[in-house]
């Protein structure tokens, strides 16, 4: 564990209670895209499979709870509490998840790290499914930035939450660099590629949040 | 089973 990754985590970590927080308290999903929270709810059930079979560390135990558990209940609150569901805009929400999770999941099935385990079903699946994870992460924002562009007035803890949740993945690549200095072999292409791709979505964003934030205006995306 | 470094990641 370095320095990055536990602020990466700890950014991811706010990232959710901040949405977890809007939703709970404020009663209200406006602005934010369901289908966002659908996607990251597939990521972290494709991603933590083996939640029970491979154990590293109480912390990443509690922490793969905790995304799972949090992101389920806020899909939960969105689709089925019945003040929240109401300031869901389903006409602003029209991204279709299957044309992401398709290409995730054929690019999963072509291009995953090589697998040096005997029983080639299960753990060849799960590495398929980890590497899916990995890949439909990246994409699993688009809903919401298109969302947010259609948006007008933006309010300030979902611009908090898409900022931080960009952060988390950006401090990842710190990570990243740092094992790959201090970790002999430490060489994970696909997770890295992708990590990359994820962050340089939200490059746009950051630049108007920055602007935003920068000359005190209310942050507004370009439609 | 030496765990995939990249696995031991959230």
């Amino acid at each position: 564990m370095n320095i990055f990754r536990l602020a990466g985590d700890m950014t991811h970590l706010l990232s959710v209670l901040v949405l977890l927080l809007k939703i709970h308290t404020i009663k209200s999903c406006a602005g934010i895209s369901l289908k966002t929270q659908e996607l990251y709810a597939v990521v972290f059930a494709t991603r933590y499979l083996d939640i029970f079979t491979s154990y590293i560390s109480p912390y990443n135990t509690m922490m793969k709870l905790i995304f799972l558990g949090s992101s389920f209940s806020i899909v939960w609150y969105m689709r089925y509490h019945k003040i929240v569901r109401r300031s869901y805009d389903k006409d602003q929400d029209t991204f279709r998840p299957y044309i992401l999770m398709l290409p995730c999941l054929i690019l999963a099935l072509l291009i995953n790290e090589k697998f040096t385990f005997k029983e080639i079903s299960t753990s060849f699946f799960l590495f398929v499914m980890w590497t899916f994870s990995l890949y439909l992460e990246a994409v699993a924002i688009l809903p919401q930035l298109v969302m947010l562009q259609r948006t007008r007035n933006i309010d300030n803890l979902t611009g908090q939450y898409v900022f931080l949740l960009g952060a988390y993945r950006a401090l990842y690549i710190l990570n990243w660099i740092y094992r790959y200095f201090t970790e002999e072999h430490f060489v994970h292409w696909i997770t890295w590629i992708s990590g990359l791709v994820q962050t340089l979505l939200y490059a746009d964003f950051f630049y108007y949040y920055f602007q935003s934030w920068k000359n005190n205006v209310k942050l507004q995306l370009p439609a | 089973v030496k765990q995939e470094s990249a696995k031991d990641e959230l």
